[in-house]
C-alpha cells in the first residue's frame, strides 16, 4: 500500500479539502484507497457525512489503544473508499504519547503489511506536533497543499526543515512527491506573485494542476458529500480530477 | 493589564490577521499594547516586520525558561505596541511543557504583575494543545475569529467545551469578549446561512462590526505593516477600527 501523508502546519490551506477529494477522485478510477483522519477537528470524517455518534472506532484508538487497523476502519457512501474516523479525544493523543515508546512510530506499525487497500491518504492537524510526525513517520511520500498567500509561503521552509529532520531520525525514504496551489484566485495579484516564487524555487515539484478557489468545494462538506460527488462538473471538482491523473502519473505501477 | 487570547483551533480563519490589526487600533488609540505571539509559525512577528534574526528572546523563553518578561518584550515600528516575539522552537515547548508542573499556567506566572501595559493580546496556533491553554489560563477573556464556512462552524463546539474545561479546572474567571465572522463575503450564499446561523445561536456575543474578505488585509504582511498601516483606508482596516470601537465599548474602563 502506497501511504501518503497531505501536511503542512499553516492552517486553513486545503489539507481536509484536499484529502476528501483526491481520495474521492482516486477511488474513483479504481484504486482502492483508505483516508486516515488524523486530525482532532474531524473535518475529512464529517466531510462524508460520518457523524461524531457514527465513528465506531478511530484513530486514536489506533495511535494511543493499539487497536487493530482493521477495527477501526468503516466504510464510506463512495465506493472504493474506507475511512478511519478522527474524534475529539484525539486532541489528547499528543500528550499521552509523549511518554510511551516509539511515540512517532505508532502509526506506522499500525498500517505495517496493510494490503486489503492499494493507497491510503492522511489528513493531518495544522501543525507539527506528535501527530503530524507520526504520519511523516509513516509515509512513503507527502503531498503539500499551498494556499498562494505570504503567510503560507513562510510556513513552508519550516515544513521543509521537518521533513529532512524526519528522513534522518525516523523514515529515511520519506519523499515529497508535489505541491499543489490551493484556493488560487486568478483576479489577485498576490496570488500570481506568491506563485512565480513557489514554482521558481521548487520547480516541478509543483504540480501542473491548480486548485481555483471555487465556493462549491465549501457547500460541499455541508452535504456531507465531497465535491466530486455534490457537484462533479464544478471548477474545484474538475481540479481535483486533473490533480489524481497527475498523481497517478507520478506513482509507481498499481 | 486586560488580557485577551485569540484563538480558535481551527486553521486558516483570521486569527493572527486580528491580533495584528486589533492590536495596532488600540496602541492608535492609545492604549499601551503588548501582543504576544504564542504560534510556532511566528507570523504575527512577521506581520510586524520583525523577521527571525531580530527576535532577541521570544515566547519560547518565556515559557520553557522562564525567562522575565521584560527581556522578552522588544518595541514594533507602531507607536504604543511592544511584541513578545515567536520562534520555530516554540514547536518544541509543547513537549518539553508535558513533564513540567503547573505546565498550563507558566505563561499566567510570567504575566503576573506586569503594569506596563495596559492591554495584552495572544496570538494563539490553531490547535488546542499545551500552547493554547496556556493563553486560556492567562487570559481574562477570550475573542474568537470565526470564518463564516462549514468547518469553521463545526470547530465552534469543541472551543467551547474547551474554554468550559478551563475554567473548570484552570481559569474560572476566563469569559468571552466576542466572536468576530472574517473574511465575509457576501456574494457567497453559504457564508451568509453561517453568519446567520451563529447570531441564531450565541446572540450579541457576536460583534457588529464584520471583517470582508479583503486583499489588501494578505497583501500587508508581505510589506510587515499591518494592513492599517499598509492601507489604513481599505474596507480591512476601517472594519479592524470598527471592531476596535466594539472592543473598547465592551472593555471595563481604562
Ligand atoms: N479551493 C477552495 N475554494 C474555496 N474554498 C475552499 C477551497 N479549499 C478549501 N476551501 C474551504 O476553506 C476552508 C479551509 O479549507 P480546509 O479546511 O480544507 O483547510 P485545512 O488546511 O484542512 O484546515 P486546517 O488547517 O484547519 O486543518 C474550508 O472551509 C474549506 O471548505
Ligand atoms: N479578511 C481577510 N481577507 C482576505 N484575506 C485574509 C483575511 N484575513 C486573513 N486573510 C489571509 O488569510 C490567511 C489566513 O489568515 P491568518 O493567517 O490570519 O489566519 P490564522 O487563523 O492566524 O491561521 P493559522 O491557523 O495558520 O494560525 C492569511 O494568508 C491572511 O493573510
Ligand atoms: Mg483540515
Ligand atoms: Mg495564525
Amino acid at each position: 500500500m502506497i501511504r501518503i501523508a497531505i501536511a503542512n502546519q499553516k492552517g486553513g490551506v486545503g489539507k481536509t479539502t484536499t484529502a476528501i477529494n483526491i481520495a474521492t477522485a482516486m477511488a474513483a478510477t479504481g484504486w482502492k484507497t483508505l483516508l486516515i483522519d488524523l486530525d482532532p477537528q474531524g473535518n475529512a470524517s464529517t466531510g462524508f457525512g460520518i457523524y461524531a455518534a457514527d465513528r465506531i472506532r478511530s484513530s486514536y484508538d489506533l495511535l494511543v489503544d493499539q487497536a487493530p487497523l482493521v477495527e477501526c476502519i468503516q466504510p464510506t457512501s463512495i465506493p472504493g473508499l474506507d475511512i478511519v474516523p478522527a474524534t475529539v479525544d484525539l486532541s489528547g493523543a499528543e500528550v499521552e504519547l509523549v511518554s510511551v515508546e516509539q511515540r512517532t512510530a505508532r502509526l506506522r506499525a499500525a498500517l505495517a503489511d496493510h494490503t486489503a487497500h492499494e493507497i491510503c491518504f492522511i489528513d493531518c492537524p495544522p501543525s507539527l506536533g506528535l501527530l503530524t510526525l507520526n504520519a511523516l513517520t509513516t509515509a512513503d511520500t507527502l503531498l503539500v497543499p499551498l494556499q498562494c498567500e505570504f503567510f503560507a509561503l513562510e510556513g513552508l521552509s519550516q515544513l521543509l526543515q521537518t521533513v529532512e529532520r524526519v528522513q534522518q531520525r525516523f523514515n529515511p525514504d520519506l519523499g515529497i512527491i508535489g505541491v499543489v496551489l490551493t484556493m488560487f484566485d486568478r483576479r489577485n495579484r498576490l496570488t500570481d506573485q506568491v506563485a512565480d516564487d513557489v514554482r521558481d524555487c521548487l520547480g516541478g515539484l509543483v504540480f501542473e494542476s491548480v486548485i481555483p478557489r471555487n465556493v462549491r468545494l465549501s457547500e460541499a462538506p455541508s452535504h456531507g458529500l465531497p465535491a466530486l460527488v455534490y457537484d462533479h462538473a464544478c471548477a474545484g471538482s474538475r481540479a481535483y480530477m486533473s490533480l489524481a491523473r497527475e498523481l497517478i502519473g507520478r506513482l509507481p505501477e498499481k
